[in-house]
């Protein structure tokens, strides 16, 4: 019992390295992939997009574009619906999804 | 015993870990496809429409959604920069970050919620790189891959 | 007042951050008492 236990330890610590080493190359393939001019161009959706991932109409649907690092502070909500936005890089950006 | 003990401890202590792994790497993968599918997707649109889409219609990622029930009054202050924002909700509300509405495109080929095509997976499989492959069709099964290390 | 504070901005990364937020904000008994007084009428919206 004790041999088929330490098997299966050193089993899992392999397992666990490998995710560790696609994780890594994951993250890596992703940032490159989103830093690409190209894709940075058609890295959008339109409007009706938005829309359309909303499936009751009678939702509010606001847009925020803020640059890297920009904090967002949602209060607990006993005192108000509250949510703050502090950007030290630059204006944040936020417009509401027209209806139609 | 006590060795075994320790030992089982040891193996329950990395299978917790491993789990936590497998879900970010397949999240990492969801969103690769996502992303490389919308941009496809632009790719296709702007070349059969000659012309890329008005200025005004698109929202370029990254961003996040918040949203509301049209009644909530919504008090907003916004410093003279536009660097800091305050808002007040009368009511509740949701927020949502970009790759939550590429999924509810349908950019991520619905891996995330096991319910992917046969044509699908073959598009899915042809935007990730071969090693993670047997991630994307465990997605599509919707099966653990933690299966294979553990036998359950 | 306890709070959450994330960071924004960035493409991708993980999005369990929100659910964290959606979970707080929707979970309060306030938004059962304002859903208890919606039956009055909507108050006039004010635009962004």
């Amino acid at each position: 019992r004790y041999q088929d236990l330490q098997k299966e330890v050193s089993d899992f610590t392999q397992a666990e390295e490998k995710l560790d080493e696609l994780i890594t190359k994951c993250n890596l393939q992703l940032r490159l992939l989103t830093e690409d001019t190209q894709n940075k161009k058609l890295g959008y959706v339109m409007c009706q997009d938005l829309r359309k991932s909303f499936d009751s109409p009678d939702q509010l649907v606001m847009v925020i574009r803020a640059p890297p690092e920009t904090q967002m502070q949602v209060s607990e909500p006993s005192e108000g619906y509250q949510v703050s936005l502090k950007s030290t890089q630059g204006p944040i950006d936020v417009f509401l999804c027209p209806e139609d | 015993a006590q060795e075994c003990q320790n030992l089982e401890v040891e193996k329950q202590k990395r299978l917790k870990r491993i789990r936590q792994k497998r879900s970010q790497l397949e999240e990492l993968i969801l969103q690769q496809i996502a992303f490389k599918n919308l941009v496809q997707r632009n790719k296709v649109s702007e070349t059969s429409s000659l012309a890329p889409p008005p200025s005004g219609s698109v929202i370029q990622l990254p961003f996040i959604i918040l949203n509301t029930d049209v009644r909530t009054v919504i008090d907003c202050s916004i410093s003279s920069d536009k660097c800091e924002y305050l808002f007040n909700f009368d009511n509740t509300f949701e927020i949502h970050d970009d790759i939550e509405i590429l999924k509810r495109m349908g950019m991520s080929l619905g891996l995330e919620s096991g319910k992917c095509t046969a044509d699908n997976l073959v598009v899915a499989k042809s935007l990730v790189p071969r090693s993670l492959e047997t991630y994307v069709i465990g997605m599509a099964r919707g099966t653990s891959q933690i299966s294979s290390f553990t036998g359950d | 007042r306890t709070r959450i504070l994330v960071s924004i901005g960035e493409s991708f990364g993980t999005s369990d951050k929100f659910q964290k937020i959606n979970a707080m904000v929707n979970s309060s008994d306030r938004s059962l008492k304002r859903s208890l007084d919606m039956s009055s009428a909507p108050k006039p919206l004010k635009r962004l």
